[in-house]
């Protein structure tokens, strides 16, 4: 695991809560709110799972913590989107809850209803962000959510050991987290 | 360098359906190494720097494989955790072709490999 420069995190009180929303103006049409927020609601809750930090929806986007939206090209970050594929989506280090996703790209959320081959998983990419939203940087484990690249129709949303000690150790553990049931996961599923 | 043909029949991976359009044209480059001569290499270069692997670029960035490149090449192969070749092998291209997050890999200060 990796993080940014400094090692920046959140800070607020305990127990930590903290608030996201969609952008009012930049959102896709061709998904529906409510499967957006159902994909978001169980990324933030794989993270939630595992460190003492609780996440919810809030209505106003302006003073939610983090700000979720769709651009495309160049949308004044000075990290322009690149149009199909390329680059998916980019967040942002803590305290800047900056969270964008490139509306270029088709994205999915259940590959039986996105035909397309270019389709992407938007909750593996959702789950991704999110750890870096917290302070994660790329990791350099190849199964860990944190490694940078995604294989479209793909779908990889599973915390692994590297994600979890990542963000433990910026955060503390959950006190209901056992790392032995992660471990059993992880074991099972490289088998 | 490699002939067309070449890619067809050395990868499954550079020909699957997962081929990213943005970065389809590196696929030329694979088997390049220190002291190649081909065109377009300067796009990979940026690519590099965009993603921390390159610090800074020239004002004229050349499309031939220099010592900064192949440093780049070694940075990228170890922090993505392919065999360490300082060429553009077939792992390599293949891995840099995928789409990907667009933040930068090279900002850590603490790692772990497990």
């Amino acid at each position: 695991f990796a993080y940014f420069p400094g090692e920046p995190r959140w800070n607020r009180p305990n127990p930590m809560s903290l608030s996201y929303a969609f952008s009012p103006d930049h959102m896709i049409s061709y998904l529906t709110a409510s499967d957006m927020r159902a994909v978001f609601q169980r990324a933030f809750s794989r993270w939630a799972a595992v460190i003492p930090v609780s996440f919810y929806e809030a209505q106003d986007y302006h003073s939610a913590d983090v700000k979720i939206g769709f651009y495309s090209g160049d949308h004044g970050d000075g990290q322009p989107f690149d149009g199909v594929l390329g680059v998916l989506a980019h967040a942002f280090s803590p305290e800047s809850g900056r969270f964008h996703l490139d509306a270029a790209e088709t994205w999915a959320v259940d590959f039986g209803n996105q035909k397309s081959r270019m389709a992407v998983d938007l909750e593996s990419v959702a789950t991704h962000e999110i750890g870096h939203v917290l302070g994660l940087g790329h990791s350099s484990v190849k199964e860990a959510i944190m490694y940078p690249s995604l294989i479209p129709r793909t779908k990889k949303v599973d915390l692994r050991v590297d994600d979890v000690e990542g963000v433990q150790a910026l955060y503390g553990s959950n006190p209901n987290f056992r790392f032995s049931s992660l471990l059993a996961s992880e074991t099972s599923s490289n088998q | 360098r490699p002939s067309p043909g070449s890619l067809t029949e050395k990868s499954t991976v550079l020909t699957a359906d997962h081929i990213n359009a943005t970065w389809h044209q590196f696929q030329k480059f694979l088997d390049a190494s220190t002291g190649s001569h081909v065109t377009g290499l300067s796009e990979l270069k940026k690519y590099f720097k965009l993603f921390g692997y390159i610090a800074a670029l020239d004002t004229n960035v050349t499309d031939t494989f220099d010592e900064r490149l192949e440093s780049a090449v070694i940075r990228y192969q170890s922090k993505l955790g392919l065999p360490v070749t300082g060429k553009l092998d077939l792992d390599t291209l293949s891995q840099i072709m995928l789409p990907r997050c667009g933040m930068s890999d090279t900002h850590e200060l603490h790692t772990t490999r497990h």
